[in-house]
C-alpha cells in the first residue's frame, strides 16, 4: 500500500479481540474507535488508522486469523490535504 | 474563492487571529477572556457574547479538548459567526442571546491542535511531559475531578486515556475548571463539543448510576435529536455517557454537572465513521448546522425551565 488507511475491523471471538488489541498497540497504528484497546469487544466495529508501511503486515495478520475487516478510508493523505487546504475568504 | 472562511479548517495561528479580529470588530458584543495558558504556554482565550442587559444566565461551550477532532473548533467558530449574523434574524438565537450570555472556548487544547497541524494528525491528548515517562500528554477529558482515574481511564502516561498525575493536573483543565467555578452561579448550561459518531451525551460517564435529573436530560437530548432528524437524514443517538458508550471517568461534563450545572452535555459531531476525524471541509456546514440545531433546542428548553 502507498497510502495510510483506516480499517474497520470486527472481531467476533475473544481470541480475535486479543489479536486486534495487540495490533492496535503495535505497528504505529492509531485507534479511532474505540479510543483505547481496553474497550475493544466482540461484534463491535474497531476503526484503526494504519500507516502505509504497516498496512500489508496488519492485513496479513487479520486475514491469517479470519478477522473480518474492510478499508473504511483508502487514502487518508488525500483527505488531510483537503482539510489543510486554505482557499477561503477573509472572515470579514 | 469558492468557500467561506467557516467552511474550512484553520491553523491555530489563524484561529488566534480570528479571535482577536472578531472581538475587535464587535466591541459592544464580544469580549475576549484569558482563562490561562496551556502546558506550552499558549493562551486559552474564551469569547463572551453578551447582548443587552447585564447579569444574565449563561451558556458555556468548549471545543477542541481532543486535538484531532478538528470539526469541534470549526463548530465554535461557526456558532460565533451564526450568533453575530443571525441575532434579530433567527428567533431561536435571538431568544437565546436575549436571555443568556455565551462563553465560548474555541480551542481548549491548543498545544495538541498545533501538533496535529504540524506533526501528527492523529494526536489526541495534551502535550505535557512527565518526569517519570518518555510518553507525552494527558487525556484532558479524563483529567477532571469526577471519579478521577477509576475504571475507564489509565494511569499509564503512554495510554490515550491517561488521567494525569492528579485531578486538574493539566493547566488546560485547571483553567477551565477555575473559570467555571468562578461562574457557577450564572452558568446554567454546559456544552462540550467533540467528534465523532453523532451522539448527544449527558452525565454520567464516570459511573453507570443515573443523574438526579436523568429523565429531564434524556427528554432534552431526545427533543434535540428529533429536531435534527426533521431537517437532516442523519440521526443522533442520545443517552447517558456510560450507558451509551462506555465508562469514562474524569470527563468535563460530569465534573460540571457535579459542580452544580444541572444541564450538562457532550456532543459528538459528524460523522458516523466514514470520515471520522478527517471529515472533509465540504461536510463542515451540515455538521455544524446539525449541532447548532441541538444547541438551540436544548438552550431554549433550559431558558424555559430556569
Amino acid at each position: 500500500e502507498t497510502h495510510d488507511q483506516i480499517l474497520s475491523i470486527t472481531p467476533t471471538t475473544p481470541e480475535q479481540v486479543g489479536i486486534v488489541k495487540n495490533i492496535s498497540t503495535q505497528y504505529e497504528t492509531a485507534l479511532w474507535q474505540p479510543v483505547d484497546a481496553q474497550y475493544i469487544q466482540e461484534e463491535t466495529q474497531v476503526h484503526l488508522f494504519v500507516p502505509a508501511n504497516s498496512s500489508a503486515t496488519v492485513k496479513a495478520l487479520l486475514q491469517r486469523h479470519n478477522i473480518a475487516h474492510e478499508v473504511l478510508l483508502d487514502n487518508t493523505n488525500h483527505l488531510i490535504e483537503m482539510q489543510t487546504r486554505n482557499d477561503s475568504t477573509d472572515p470579514r | 474563492s469558492t468557500t467561506s472562511f467557516y467552511e474550512q479548517y484553520h491553523s491555530l495561528e489563524d484561529i488566534y487571529y480570528w479571535i482577536n479580529r472578531t472581538a475587535q470588530d464587535n466591541p459592544n458584543t464580544i469580549q475576549t477572556i484569558l482563562l490561562g495558558s496551556s502546558f506550552e504556554k499558549r493562551p486559552l482565550y474564551a469569547l463572551k457574547i453578551s447582548l443587552n442587559s447585564e447579569n444574565k444566565k449563561a451558556l458555556w461551550i468548549d471545543c477542541g479538548i481532543h486535538a484531532r477532532e478538528w470539526i469541534s473548533p470549526a463548530f465554535c467558530l461557526w456558532f460565533v459567526q451564526y450568533s453575530l449574523a443571525f441575532y434579530k434574524q433567527n428567533q431561536d438565537i435571538t431568544d437565546i442571546l436575549d436571555n443568556m450570555d455565551v462563553y465560548i472556548l474555541p480551542v481548549m487544547n491548543p498545544d495538541g491542535y498545533l501538533y496535529t497541524w504540524t506533526t501528527n494528525r492523529m494526536w489526541r491528548k495534551s502535550r505535557s511531559i512527565h518526569p517519570s515517562s518518555y510518553c507525552v500528554g494527558v487525556d484532558l477529558n479524563r483529567n477532571f475531578d469526577a471519579n478521577w482515574c477509576t475504571e475507564g481511564a489509565s494511569n499509564d502516561p503512554c495510554s490515550e486515556i491517561y488521567c494525569g498525575a492528579f485531578p486538574e493536573s493539566e493547566p488546560e483543565s485547571e483553567a477551565v475548571a477555575n473559570f467555571l467555578r468562578s461562574k457557577k452561579d450564572t452558568i446554567e448550561l454546559y456544552l462540550s463539543i467533540h467528534a465523532y459518531s453523532q451522539m448527544l451525551l449527558f452525565p454520567y460517564s464516570c459511573t453507570l448510576d443515573e443523574a438526579q435529573n436523568h429523565n429531564e436530560l434524556l427528554e432534552m437530548a431526545q427533543d434535540a435529536s428529533r429536531n435534527i432528524r426533521r431537517y437532516y437524514r442523519n440521526t443522533y443517538k442520545y443517552g447517558a455517557g456510560a450507558q451509551t458508550i462506555y465508562l469514562a471517568p474524569g470527563g468535563s461534563d460530569d465534573w460540571a454537572y457535579n459542580l452544580g450545572i444541572k444541564y450538562s452535555f457532550t456532543f459528538e459531531l459528524q460523522d458516523r465513521g466514514r470520515y471520522g476525524f478527517l471529515l472533509p471541509p465540504s461536510h463542515i456546514s451540515q455538521a455544524c448546522n446539525e449541532a447548532l440545531l441541538a444547541v438551540k433546542t436544548i438552550a431554549r428548553r433550559v431558558i424555559d425551565k430556569t
